[in-house]
């Protein structure tokens, strides 16, 4: 008599974390990396592909919210009801999970008392993907808690579980239904997950650029931060636009599969059609999952209709969906979910008023604008505008990068924080990601 | 078995009904519940939870109440109410 189950139509599913816990001994990045996993779990054995967003339109929108909260579904303190979500559906609120701000979440925690959020996520993720509740004792949609289900990082779900949502999904194709996926416990203390970093264990070489000076190669919004790309370096953002380290992280360590020699990149951008990466260096480019490259890349740039000479930039526009390439005075518009260059280009550049017609690169932000950087300067363009807002170009290197004003001498710039405010310790600035 | 408290039989039926055994409250009758119903609703409960079926609050029917959980209802809305015509 159970109505027939829902669930999505498309496989690649977005995710963000629009609020976060506000007492919890839990960091924002660890939080973070707990739903990654928590989401894992369902798609490393279905066909369904998970991927953070910044910005409001994610289909699974995570909240962490106390009592009434105007769903229909209230909180009720700790204990009692401690998260709930959303099936899958045309409604608005499809997919958005919600947990209990006041229970003592926890993760790999000794204290019997706390609420571990992973395992509460993997559940309440079952329900996001349309998975009811069950009767079955070692199901993880059982409705009660059960305490921790151990180390995210080797988690696997228990059979019945598997079988409920291949019924929906079908099977990963790299997944083979008949095998065990149980795994024996670690002897060593597993690893503390986090999001890919950027740290590195090498000393900073000498052809390290400084950020304040800086003609940026690249600039992109990846999963909703933002990456500079200058040499064979990278500066990385947080949503909330901190710089996560003053020091560049080296690109190649990071993002595994660039060449070794590879001394610069061009031009970047995460796809929205899966959400992908794609890095531009003259005829070529490189497809990212993740931080890891795909198979069989290198490829043409010939692939998007480009002609030989690569680009200087590429962009998003959110107001259009659509992709745009620039190189010198021209610019392409293309469909990334056709994968079709739309007829009529190249055109002759800028497309914004205001905006250079020749430029470094370009991105869109979660505030919904997009920015264009040329040189140590960049042009901000309102959502859906067509000319460059008042009052740019601004310093890129003191907007984004923590710097102070332009400097006059280049050169004399040594390592370490220029600023003009409290943030200029370096420390103010500095992001965990633990 | 002692009749159950009170204030724990209020818990079980506002319960009950959050979490899919019971129907919503009738309006006209405001929250009360036959005792069949009620019975079977909590037999459901047990069953579900993996107790022991008895239809009564028992302390361990009680206890599992008071464990933490999900929002959600685990039956669907309206199972409960399906009826022979």
């Amino acid at each position: 008599q159970t109505p027939p189950p829902t669930k999505w139509s498309k496989r690649n599913l977005s995710w963000r974390v629009r609020t976060f816990p506000r007492d919890s001994p839990l960091g924002r990045d660890t939080v973070r990396a707990l739903m990654y996993y928590a989401l894992k779990v369902w798609s490393d054995i279905t066909p369904l592909n998970f991927h953070e967003v910044a910005g409001n339109a994610a289909d699974i929108q995570i909240d962490f919210s106390k009592a009434d909260h105007n769903d229909g579904y209230p909180f009720d303190g700790p204990g009692g009801t401690v998260a709930h979500a959303f099936f899958p559906g045309d409604h608005h609120t499809a997919g958005d999970t919600h947990f209990d701000d006041d229970e003592p979440w926890t993760f790999r925690s000794s204290d019997a008392h706390g609420m571990d959020l992973f395992a509460v996520a993997v559940h309440e993720f079952g329900h996001a993907i349309g998975l009811s509740h069950v009767a079955a004792p070692s199901s993880i949609m059982q409705p009660y808690y059960q305490g921790p289900v151990g180390d995210p990082l080797r988690y696997g779900l228990p059979y019945e579980d598997r079988v409920r949502v291949w019924q929906l999904y079908g099977v990963r194709e790299s997944v083979s239904p008949t095998a065990q996926l149980d795994t024996p416990e670690p002897e060593e203390p597993p690893l503390l997950p986090e999001p890919p970093n950027n740290r590195s264990s090498t000393p900073p070489q000498k052809d390290v650029p400084h950020r304040c000076t800086a003609h940026f190669d690249a600039v992109a919004q990846i999963r909703g931060e933002a990456f500079f790309f200058k040499g064979k370096y990278f500066w990385r953002l947080t949503r909330d636009r901190h710089l996560v380290s003053l020091q560049p992280a080296q690109m190649h360590r990071f993002w595994r599969g660039l060449p070794l020699h590879l001394d610069s990149v061009d031009a970047v951008y995460e796809r929205t059609s899966d959400h992908k990466i794609v890095f531009f260096k003259g005829d070529r480019y490189w497809v990212f999952k993740d931080n890891n490259v795909e198979e069989g890349y290198p490829r043409p740039v010939s692939d998007f209709s480009l002609p030989p000479g690569g680009i200087d930039a590429v962009f998003s526009w959110a107001h259009n969906d659509r992709t745009y390439f620039f190189k010198d005075q021209l610019y392409w518009r293309y469909d990334d979910h056709t994968r079709r260059m739309d007829p009529g280009y190249p055109a002759q550049g800028p497309l914004w008023r205001g905006v250079p017609s020749m430029l470094d690169d370009a991105m869109r932000w979660s505030d919904g604008a997009s920015y264009f950087f040329r040189g140590q300067e960049y042009w901000k363009v309102l959502d859906g505008e067509l000319e460059a807002a008042p009052g740019y170009p601004q310093s890129t290197a003191r907007d984004w990068l923590v710097c102070g004003e332009p400097l006059a001498d280049a050169e004399d710039v040594g390592p370490g924080p220029q600023g003009r405010s409290g943030a200029q310790d370096g420390l103010a600035v500095c992001s965990c990601t633990s | 078995a002692p009749a159950p408290r009170a204030e724990d039989l209020s818990l079980g039926v506002e319960w009950l009904s959050r979490f899919g055994y019971l129907p919503p409250a009738d309006p006209a009758s405001g929250q009360l519940q036959t005792q069949e119903e009620l019975s079977k609703a909590i037999t459901a409960m047990q069953q579900f939870g993996g107790l022991e079926t008895t239809g009564i609050l028992d302390e361990a029917t009680l206890a599992l109440m008071k464990t933490p959980r999900c929002s959600l209802p685990d039956l669907p809305p309206g199972a409960q109410s399906r009826r022979k015509r």
